[in-house]
């Protein structure tokens, strides 16, 4: 068909990218979001098979408080968005009772602008 | 699958486009990775 | 190398729920450049991060620190 491999790049591919039962991982997963509010359990059974590796979005978390380097396309409204909150829960982690983000805002709140 | 394999073999060249111009090389599983992504998107 | 028109034509094809639904070609055309530098970007970072590492190889766990904030630039 025209869209598939040609022989020749299918032997490439066979050869240079194709994953196999003896590599490290022969098989690449990523995650599938969950959404609780939804309760879409379908996606519960989803196990993950011997061999197979299921990519994280939440592995390297404390890493995400700034913005990694770009190439062509520069991060957008909503990473940035994304990065701040990250920095914000990096910077509270570690309170315990009192919590710095309260104490700012708590001078502000118009009694009645709550119900 | 074959569809798969069609953007796995696509991906992998620009992968390997991309890391001969810093010279360094990619994983099989990080170009896997990036393919999985690719491909979801 | 980039992605072939009737490739991308064919991953459009195979998610549209209305299969009366038809691409354009300027929107192929789009597609296959937008898919191109979406995974030339995920290679640049991921290299970017491994070099930050002071690899010469680029793992998972590379590409695995950019993905989130990858994924929320497309």
């Amino acid at each position: 068909k025209a869209w598939s491999l040609t022989e020749e790049e299918f032997r490439l591919w066979n050869k240079l990218y194709r994953l196999r039962e003896s590599d490290e991982f022969n098989e690449i997963v990523l995650p599938k979001t969950k959404f609780e509010s939804l309760q879409d359990d379908d996606l519960s059974n989803h196990e993950s098979r011997p061999g197979s590796y299921q990519l994280s979005l939440s592995e390297w978390r404390v890493w995400q408080n700034c913005p990694f380097p770009t190439h062509q396309v520069d991060h957008s409204d909503r990473c940035y968005h994304f990065i701040s909150i990250m920095e914000m829960i990096d910077q509270i982690r570690n309170e315990e009772d009192e919590c710095s983000y309260e104490l700012k805002l708590k001078p502000y709140l118009q009694i009645g602008d709550i119900s | 699958q074959s569809l798969k394999a069609a953007v796995h073999y696509t991906v992998g060249s620009l992968c390997q486009e991309a890391a001969d111009a810093k010279g360094v090389k990619f994983s099989k599983p990080t170009i896997a990775a990036i393919s999985e992504v690719t491909f979801r998107q | 190398p980039s992605f072939r028109k009737e490739l991308v034509n064919k991953l459009l094809y195979l998610h549209f729920k209305d299969d009366k639904c038809k691409v354009s070609p300027d929107a192929l055309q789009l597609m296959v450049e937008m898919l191109k530098i979406f995974v030339q970007e995920a290679a640049s970072r991921a290299i970017r991060q491994a070099q930050a590492e002071d690899q010469d190889k680029v793992d998972i766990e590379q590409f695995e620190k950019v993905l989130p904030q990858l994924l929320l630039d497309f």
